[in-house]
């Protein structure tokens, strides 16, 4: 159960949180998706986090999701990169990055 | 030595030699494209093969690639995903797979 905490903090502290493999290029690919989109994102390497086994079951806990990269926008899950891309190019990226803005 | 004899030997013996990680999608994505040739390979797992790291070291001591997936077509070093990728995309898998053919 603490993992999970743990897990749901970086999503609730973030607006752009990526668990991620550090040697992984999908992983790459999806935080240079949200470079190019000039948006700041936590990226959680669980390849070289104390416990990252452990976080990566307790992130399939909370995601279905086996596999890396994970992503999470204003707290919810997009899922993969293959679903992340597909988000970007539906604008529903977008439109989530831009709730709570100055408008 | 005898690691990069290995490593030499499954390159001699097999026309297409795909050095992977089982768990990585540019991995998988590499053995689609030559399925989706029709073309037979051998894929060397490294996460999954006694020593595999240091196979790994002696891969790039042969290859100067150091990730995965490194790709050779009859004997000849094609390189990563996407240089396997532009050789498809420019004919050259096809014409190295060719050579010793039925003509
Ligand atoms: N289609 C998925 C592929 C995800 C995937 O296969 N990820 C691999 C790394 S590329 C993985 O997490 N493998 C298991 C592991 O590393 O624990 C996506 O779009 O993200
Ligand atoms: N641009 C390269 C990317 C290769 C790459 O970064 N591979 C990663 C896995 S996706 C890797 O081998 N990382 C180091 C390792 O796993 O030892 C390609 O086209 O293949
Ligand atoms: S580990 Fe190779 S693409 Fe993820």
């Amino acid at each position: 159960a603490e993992l999970i905490l743990q897990i749901q903090s970086y999503i609730d502290k973030n607006t752009v949180v990526i668990f991620s493999n550090t040697t992984c290029s999908l992983s790459t690919k999806v935080k240079e998706l949200f470079k190019s989109m000039k948006v700041p994102y936590f990226s959680l390497e669980l390849d070289q986090t104390e416990n990252g086994q452990k976080l990566q079951e307790a992130l399939y806990q909370l995601t279905l999701e086996t596999s890396v990269p994970v992503v999470f926008v204003q707290q919810q899950q997009i899922g993969n990169y293959s679903k992340t891309l597909k988000a970007h190019e539906e604008g529903k990226l977008q439109k989530l990055l831009e709730m709570n803005g100055p408008n």
